[in-house]
């Protein structure tokens, strides 16, 4: 998993 | 963004509004637990510390700024406007558990041991428990005004949909995030009794009491 990947979700 | 997440951040808005128009139009914040809020406050103050440093979309920094300006606007009328209000002797959830036990799991477990991700996980974890206090609060007196209801159906409904997000996410996008799935469901697990009372009871107008 990408750290990164789910901080576009609020 | 897909179609589920839109939903989901819609109904988290209108859970937001709806609270907020409770409390203004009424001028109280009777039934409603400020230590809900309270974790709500935190869970966003966390999580959206990368305001500063991560820029995403337009959308995602406006609901951010909304989510974050909000909440601390409730915060205020719950604990100074109407404080009065407040029923403090019903709002007895030994919260402090809650942020205890989810800031050692975020020590424990998460994607990368830097300041920010340990700060984003604990907000994952807190917000998945943070309804807690509301629920307890309304086991305890046993009912909920409609208004109330309704705000909790939209704030619980929202973690519901990003389930479905995250399951197109899994297919369409081959993205997977353990945490944040895990922790959605446990949050949306929570509200499974309610969401069957509101079904039952609100959705055929009546009051949402409980069974004796």
């Amino acid at each position: 998993v990408n750290a990164d990947d789910s901080k576009d979700e609020l | 963004m897909n179609v589920f997440r839109l939903i989901g951040d819609m109904s988290h808005l209108a859970a937001i509004i709806i609270l907020l128009i409770k409390i203004w139009r009424s001028r109280s914040c009777s039934g409603i637990s400020g230590k809900s809020q309270l974790l709500f406050t935190a869970v966003f103050t966390c999580r959206y510390l990368d305001l500063f440093t991560n820029f995403v979309s337009i959308y995602n920094t406006t609901m951010k700024i909304f989510f974050l300006a909000s909440s601390y606007a409730t915060i205020y009328l719950i604990f100074m406007k109407f404080k009065a209000t407040y029923n403090r002797n019903h709002d007895t959830f030994r919260f402090e558990l809650l942020i205890v036990v989810s800031v050692i799991l975020a020590l424990l477990i998460n994607h990368e041991f830097s300041a920010t991700e340990i700060l984003w996980t604990f907000s994952i974890y807190l917000e998945a428990v943070a309804i807690l206090p509301q629920l307890f609060m309304i086991t305890k007196t046993g009912e909920a005004e409609s208004i109330t209801s309704h705000y909790l159906f939209a704030l619980g409904s929202y973690r519901g949909l990003y389930i479905l997000n995250w399951i197109y996410r899994y297919y369409v996008e081959g993205h997977l995030d353990w945490i944040a799935v895990l922790s959605g469901i446990v949050q949306t697990g929570l509200y499974c009794d309610f969401f069957y009372l509101y079904i039952t009871r609100v959705m055929k107008g009546k009051n949402l009491t409980l069974p004796a």
